[in-house]
């Protein structure tokens, strides 16, 4: 463990405590895209099947169960509690996520570390996290305006891979068997696609003004 | 090999 990834893995866990803080004070998931929040869930479980098989360390059983019951959390609250499900911006979030799955099931049986039941499912999961955030981007431009704690929600997973990748750059340098191109190969195009995010994030910070992403 | 490389990160 290092700085940087406990910094990525810290960053990750606020995230999604502040979408959950969201939808739970205010009861509403506007501006939120239930497709990205499905897709994470698809990553965690995808990701960690190997929860009850290997014990790596108490930190990181403790962080695979918060993320995996966190995900399903907001799925259920965004799909199922009576006064969340109806601020859900349904017309908006038209986003076809199926592709998505399918492609990078795809891409996951041609490209991965060993073909077996669990490193294709792993490499599935790298390769559907990359793109999760797709959804989330599209409804914010549609929505136009962001709301502060959503915004903050898609900095922080922006900021978490970037974290990552200072991780696998530091894993690269100290350690001699460097095994993990497909998660930074994968951690890299992830980070891009929150680039332009990041550029209007910082235009309104600068300029104090509300998040307006271009239609 | 790389891919028993136990999978440490989240």
């Amino acid at each position: 463990m290092n700085i940087f990834r406990l910094a990525g893995d810290m960053t990750h866990l606020i995230s999604v405590l502040v979408l959950l803080l969201k939808i739970y004070a205010t009861k509403s998931c506007s501006g939120i895209s239930l497709k990205t929040q499905e897709l994470y869930a698809m990553v965690f479980v995808a990701r960690y099947l190997d929860l009850f098989t290997d014990y790596i360390s108490f930190y990181n059983t403790v962080m695979k169960i918060v993320f995996i019951l966190s995900s399903l959390a907001i799925v259920w609250c965004m799909r199922m509690h009576r006064v969340v499900k109806r601020s859900y911006d349904k017309e908006l979030d038209t986003f076809r996520h199926n592709i998505l799955i399918v492609v990078c099931f795809g891409v996951a049986v041609i490209i991965n570390e060993k073909f077996t039941l669990r490193e294709v499912f792993w490499a599935f999961s790298i390769y559907l996290e990359a793109v999760a955030i797709l959804p989330q981007l599209v409804l914010l431009q549609r929505s136009g305006n962001v709301d502060n704690l959503t915004g903050q929600y898609v900095f922080l997973l922006g900021g978490y891979r970037a974290f990552y990748i200072l991780n696998w750059i530091y894993r690269y340098f100290v350690e001699q068997r460097f095994s993990r191109w497909i998660s930074a190969i994968s951690g890299l195009i992830q980070t891009a696609l929150y680039a332009d995010f990041f550029y209007y994030y910082f235009l309104s910070w600068k300029n104090n003004a509300k998040l307006h992403l271009p239609a | 090999s790389s891919a028993d490389d136990i999978k440490d990160e989240l």
